[in-house]
């Protein structure tokens, strides 16, 4: 079974490519992740 | 090598009154049999570990697998694979014996790598291996992340994708060298962004509907809406992103909601039961898409979310706590894949089902 998780999440105001965005996955590919665990942050500026 | 004997060396057959010539050659046919059963699975459990073994090297090379449709694939579209599904739900569900339960939890556990430790109940209460499947976790076992700005994993599972998701015809990689729209994977929703620069903060806010909004050209908002402050542009924009989960059967199969969110609908695609291991993902156009799969959509803090719980093969079914009465993976009156799917709206007026970061909503079954 597989879940796929669509949400939206702040970007950057002023830019929008990769490196300015706000929202950050902190998991990478492969990574094994458990319920409750941090998927994601973002920083209000 | 008891076929092949008995081939070589015909003798005639043994009368109810004479014989006992062949009983000998008959003797050897049932554990002829069963050492070739033990000996092919035995070679195709080391060839899928030798394959498993590979994928794992290449992936730590950093060599990603392309898309790759193969026969297997080809041949398993013939497969009555839904109703095998359900068989296997039925066989699963079936009681076994306390004395035996321990014995094949554990198997199941050293097979698939769960962690016994972690149950809420003695191995002995759980009645089937179904019930086993879906048990529940003991207190404090799984800590939700509090920060107020973040957003926690809804299933125990592997990362398979993540990323954002740009322009119109938002695609989703299934595997380097394939995807998928993710329109095709939520349906035609009310509430899907689909400004192509992601700033998409008033469909929030603002009781606009899709059929407003089309009806409206880019040129007309913008000689009919001179720029003016707006406290609300002084917020960030916000861009669409996903993430995909693969859960292995021996995982933790229950489902929590990832933030503090309002879940306004349910969708229920019914459609095929394809496995959703590694290799189908490689060899099977359109995986995710043509699987049965519950769709759930609302809003949380930052504007749309949305959660497929897409089945598979063996985990057939998918259970909602926040709608017990939805059953899935049910025989199909239609023979044809392509049925429309089913909706339900969670209240009117946009109040739905809230749920807090954490909170279980659904499972995913056995059959």
């Amino acid at each position: 079974s597989t879940v796929v998780l669509v949400f939206q999440a702040p970007i950057s105001k002023l830019h929008e490519d990769e490196s300015s965005q706000e929202f950050r996955f902190c998991v990478r590919r492969g990574d094994r992740i458990r319920v409750g665990e941090a998927l994601g942050r973002w920083h209000s500026s | 090598t008891s076929f092949a004997k008995k081939f070589q060396t015909p003798q005639p057959r043994a009368s109810i009154n004479g014989g006992g010539g062949n009983s000998q050659g008959d003797s050897y046919l049932v554990p002829g049999a069963t050492v070739a059963t033990i000996l092919m699975l035995g070679v195709l459990h080391a060839r899928r570990l030798y394959d498993d073994k590979m994928t794992e090297e290449k992936r730590e090379k950093g060599i990603e697998l392309e898309f790759q449709p193969d026969v297997k694939a080809t041949f398993l579209r013939l497969l009555p694979l839904r109703s095998m599904s359900r068989c296997w739900g039925y066989l699963t569900n079936m009681e076994i014996p306390v004395w035996l339960r321990p014995h094949i939890y554990k198997a199941w556990a050293r097979a698939f790598h769960s962690n016994l430790e972690e149950a809420a109940l003695p191995l002995d209460e759980y009645a089937s291996l179904r019930d086993f499947f879906i048990r529940t976790l003991k207190e404090g076992s799984r800590p939700i992340d509090a920060g107020p700005q973040c957003l926690v994993s809804p299933v125990d599972g592997t990362v398979l994708r993540f990323g954002e998701l740009k322009g119109a015809g938002a695609m989703i990689e299934q595997v380097k060298g394939f995807s998928y729209s993710v329109f095709s994977l939520l349906g035609a929703s009310p509430f899907l962004p689909t400004s192509a620069d992601g700033d998409v903060q008033e469909e929030h806010s603002e009781s606009i509907t899709t059929t407003e909004k089309s009806n409206k050209s880019w040129w007309r908002v913008s000689l009919a809406s001179p720029k003016v402050w707006d406290p609300t542009s002084s917020r960030p924009k916000r861009g669409l992103f996903y993430c995909v989960v693969y859960l292995k059967p021996g995982d933790y199969h229950r489902i929590h909601s990832p933030a503090d969110w309002n879940i306004l609908l349910r969708r229920h695609f019914s459609g095929r039961l394809y496995p959703l291991n590694e290799r189908a993902t490689r060899t099977i156009r359109n995986l995710y898409i043509e699987n049965e799969r519950v769709i759930l959509e609302g809003l949380w803090q930052e504007g749309f979310m949305a959660l497929a719980a897409i089945g598979a093969t063996n985990i057939g079914s998918i259970e909602l706590f926040i709608e017990p009465e939805l059953h899935t993976n049910r025989p199909r009156k239609k023979f044809l894949h392509s049925e429309p799917p089913e909706e339900r709206v969670y209240g009117c007026e946009g109040v739905g089902r809230m749920l807090k970061k954490g909170d279980e909503l659904g499972a995913f079954n056995m059959g």
